[in-house]
């Protein structure tokens, strides 16, 4: 409840609609703001009725940004709506922010009118916030399939400390309302990011490969790129991660860091100036900003200029200097300028003419320290990047301090 | 991972705000530099508390993500005003 523990010292409240959401039908917005007062009405002795003029007790509106109270409203996202305790004037009303997609569905492209209003209503009548989740006084929207919504017993519990039970004998708490509104089915993907409040169920893949021990002479790659200053270096489902905060090798699995994302990459590179990293298998890409995969995504790679001929790369580097992407396939290589987002003139091009001493396909690619780092097998070939001159051959994990 | 540093500087703008709206955090600017990381780390550990994360008092990718979600505009924990 709210400090001091407000109520209403009374059981006939009204309310009243100042004005609508052009998002939703009238009629739309009528049902579920009844709807949301019959949800409290059925575990409390308080009863609602709707007045059309004059000062309600709870005055219901939309509004954008400055509204005339101290809580201005943020624009789309963010907060959502609020209410006030009861009281007289201001107190009970209810604001909804007119910078949100309302909606009578449960969907993820908008919010919920009857949810939010259910919500906010518990302020209105003495409700604070619940840390229970699941409860409706969550303080987090929770996109909520409302056919036969019930009230969480931690709702029930807050109200009837403030109110007490129904005084007949009603129908039992939990509302089983008409299924008579349609949801819009909730897309079948599950979002691809994983929202902070689900932690990532132990999957038990199918058996993968072991991790192959870091010093393994004959330990191969499949992709490898800098991530802000680290260095990843994937292999089947697991990356073995080297930062230049920390002198250990830190392994990890793909999964602890993108659950939906598939294991087995072909390619990855980083783009420093947009903080993203694209990660590549078969013939569809992903792009990533630290552990959110942008949205979109997954796309096929002919997005950025490849002919379909080609099924899937074997792996690329970013060259900051240039603002080059250099894709290896086979013994030839594409370049794509990340300015203009299109691959240039003139490719593909034989990896051996341009690059001396490389001569065979490409694993995986990195570049560190104004080389490139091409990875064959267990060997990987430092070419100066300028002179694109072969250096020296080293063993692929030389980079594990081995 | 580390966190691009310029982006580092929004979230942390964007933290205070939401503490400030949500958890009653007020940055008193004193000469302690010290003391203000001390009261956010307070009021971050507080937040996390009540979403059930792991009180670590940093603000680190769960508690943020945990910030941006759409959320009621009334403030989770407050002294009446």
């Amino acid at each position: 409840t709210f400090p001091q523990r407000p109520t209403w010292k009374k059981e006939d409240v009204t309310y009243r609609i100042l004005n609508y959401t052009p998002d939703m039908l009238q009629a739309d917005v009528e049902e579920a703001i009844a709807r949301a007062f019959q949800l409290w009405s059925s575990v409390t002795p308080l009863r609602f009725t709707r007045v059309y003029g004059g000062q309600a007790d709870i005055m219901i509106s939309f509004a954008a940004g400055f509204h005339g109270d101290f809580y201005s409203f943020d624009g789309p996202g963010g907060t959502l709506a609020h209410a006030y305790p009861p009281g007289a004037g201001i107190g009970g009303d209810a604001h909804f922010d007119e910078d949100e997609n309302w909606t009578k569905f449960t969907t993820y492209s908008g919010y919920n009118l009857f949810l939010v209003t259910a919500h906010e209503l518990g302020h209105s009548l003495g409700l604070g916030h619940s840390n229970v989740f699941g409860a409706l006084m969550y303080p987090i929207y929770m996109a909520t399939d409302t056919r036969n919504y019930q009230l969480h017993q931690d709702d029930i519990d807050g109200i009837q400390a403030l109110y007490g039970p129904p005084k007949e004998s009603s129908a039992p708490p939990t509302k089983a309302f008409p299924p008579q509104e349609p949801t819009e089915m909730i897309p079948a993907e599950a979002p691809t990011e994983m929202s902070p409040r689900e932690e990532p169920t132990e999957m038990t893949p199918s058996k993968p490969p072991q991790r192959p021990d870091d010093c393994d002479p004959h330990l191969t790659f499949d992709a490898i790129t800098t991530l802000r200053g680290e260095t990843l270096f994937f292999k089947d489902s697991y990356v073995w991660r080297r930062s230049p905060y920390f002198s250990e090798i830190e392994r990890d699995t793909i999964f602890s860091f993108w659950p939906s994302l598939i294991a087995g990459f072909d390619a990855a590179y980083e783009v420093d100036n947009k903080d993203r990293v694209l990660f590549f298998k078969d013939d569809q890409y992903w792009a990533v900003s630290g552990y959110s995969i942008d949205p979109g995504f997954p796309k096929p790679i002919q997005n950025l200029g490849f002919p379909t001929s080609v099924r899937k790369i074997d792996a690329a580097v970013h060259n900051r200097n240039t603002k080059r992407t250099y894709f290896f396939v086979g013994n030839k290589y594409w370049s794509f300028n990340e300015n203009t987002q299109s691959m240039e003139r003139g490719y593909p091009r034989k990896i051996a003419a341009d690059f001396r001493g490389i001569s065979h396909p490409i694993d995986a690619a990195l570049q560190k320290n104004g080389y490139f780092y091409f990875f064959h097998g267990s060997k990987q070939y430092e070419v100066d990047i300028k002179k694109k001159k072969l250096i020296r051959i080293m063993k692929s994990n030389s980079w594990f301090n081995c | 991972f580390p966190v691009a540093p310029e982006k580092e500087k929004e979230d942390m703008q964007f933290a205070k705000k939401y503490l400030e709206n949500f958890y009653e955090f007020k940055e008193e600017k004193t000469l302690f530099k010290a003391k203000d990381l001390n009261q956010m780390s307070d009021k971050i550990r507080e937040m996390q508390s009540f979403f059930g994360l792991e009180v670590t008092g940093e603000l680190n990718p769960k508690t943020l993500d945990m910030m941006k979600q759409p959320r009621c505009g009334i403030p989770d924990v407050r002294s009446y005003s």
